[in-house]
């Protein structure tokens, strides 16, 4: 459902020039729980951001779908990313003038569609964060705004999830709830769930692991039963 | 060096009342390093500000080298927090339009005291942002930003440092790292430490676990030979 072949990504030029990504290739299969490991700076930010069309590579080509994204236009980019994409991001994104429910459901309503109350209950039941929607984010725990923003990624069932360090600011027993059902999520609904993580605990409970170091995939680990 | 006293503090009021301490008494010694840990939610990140004197509780006292910060004026507490104090947030709060060595420098400048450059260089070295200096938060990643943010805590060497949940953005080996370091300038400069942690790896750097769970401290943890 998802690959990339080929990416690089560099930053900036000249003598201050970073190479972020140097030459990776994937395939991510629906169903499939991948995660993503590997030192601070080696590039697991930036591979997710160009995986999800938020972020354009220097070479290289990413296929969603059978399409591919680097050649699409900004407005096909964000209908696909609208209608197929979830994104958790490493410092959360949310909207600070706007509650927690409002930052939950803002990627419907800019789709201009109608919230399902039944789906926003269980989703905000599932993360723990159901007695916190009316506060906006500095009125929030950093645990607590951790959970709205994959309320917000998860709300759609979108296709692909992409979560950057999802329980980076969760206690073990919180963070193991948000893994289950995560898993659970790739088994029952079929979603593709591509994951990057610091806590080798939270890698067991993929079905994957890619080790990236320097901008590039170094190995790919697999548990014997998957 | 550090103590405080049936600390409460809530958040709003009426019906949407948040009790986010529920009465924590603790002292912290010279040289002491006391790791936090709890659940998402239970009061951590307030009990840390109010200690620091970010925060004022809603009752009880704090005393900082015999003077009860809650009847400071706030010139005086200013003062105090940029002599004594080290802070590293949870979310970092760099100031985005300022490069990575502009930022460590800011408390220093504030303070209108000369940077030692001898000094500003061991830090970011014992950090590894060295060839980051000149980048903005925007173009660090998520564990970089991290350091960026205890490099500037620890700059002045200052006889307190509050640190939320410093390694969550970072892996095993830069994290460990990172621990290796509060721990020794415990050690060796007498500096009092405390430290929220979610990750039990993290905690075993301490010298003693505080439990807190809704606002209260449950229990105080210590390794036999400590
Ligand atoms: N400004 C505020 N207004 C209302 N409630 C607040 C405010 N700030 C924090 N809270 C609430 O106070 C409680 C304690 O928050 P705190 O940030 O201290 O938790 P924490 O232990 O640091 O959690 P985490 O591990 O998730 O970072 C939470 O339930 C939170 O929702
Ligand atoms: N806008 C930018 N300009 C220049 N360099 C950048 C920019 N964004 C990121 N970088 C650099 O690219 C490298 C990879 O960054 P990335 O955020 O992908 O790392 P990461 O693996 O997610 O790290 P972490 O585990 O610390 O979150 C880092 O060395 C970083 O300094
Ligand atoms: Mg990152
Ligand atoms: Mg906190």
């Amino acid at each position: 459902v998802l690959e990339c072949t080929g990416i690089t990504k560099v930053y900036g030029s000249g003598a201050v020039a970073v190479q972020a990504l140097a030459g990776v290739t994937a395939r991510f299969l629906p169903g499939e729980f991948t995660a993503v490991m590997g030192p601070s700076g080696s590039g697991k930010t930036t591979f997710l951001q160009v995986l999800a069309g938020l972020d354009s590579p220097t070479s290289g080509s990413v296929v969603i779908r059978g399409r591919d994204i680097t050649t699409m236009s900004d407005r096909e980019l964000t209908d696909l990313r609208r209608d197929r994409v979830g994104f958790v991001f490493q410092s959360f994104n949310l909207i600070p003038t706007l509650t927690a429910e409002q930052n939950i459901l803002l990627p419907l309503r800019l789709a201009r569609r109608e919230p399902d109350p039944g789906r926003l209950d269980d989703v905000v039941r599932m993360l723990g964060v159901q007695d916190r929607l009316d506060h906006r984010p500095a009125q929030l725990s950093g645990g607590q705004q951790q959970r709205v923003a994959v309320a917000r990624a998860l709300l759609t069932r979108p296709d692909l999830v992409f979560a950057d360090e999802p329980t980076g600011s969760l206690d073990l027993s919180t963070g193991s709830a948000l893994l289950d059902q995560l898993r659970t999520a790739c088994r029952t609904l079929g979603q593709t769930i591509v994951m990057v993580t610091h806590d080798p605990h939270a890698a067991t409970y993929a079905d994957r692991v890619l080790l990236l170091a320097d901008g590039r995939i170094r190995q790919e680990l697999r548990a014997p039963d998957r």
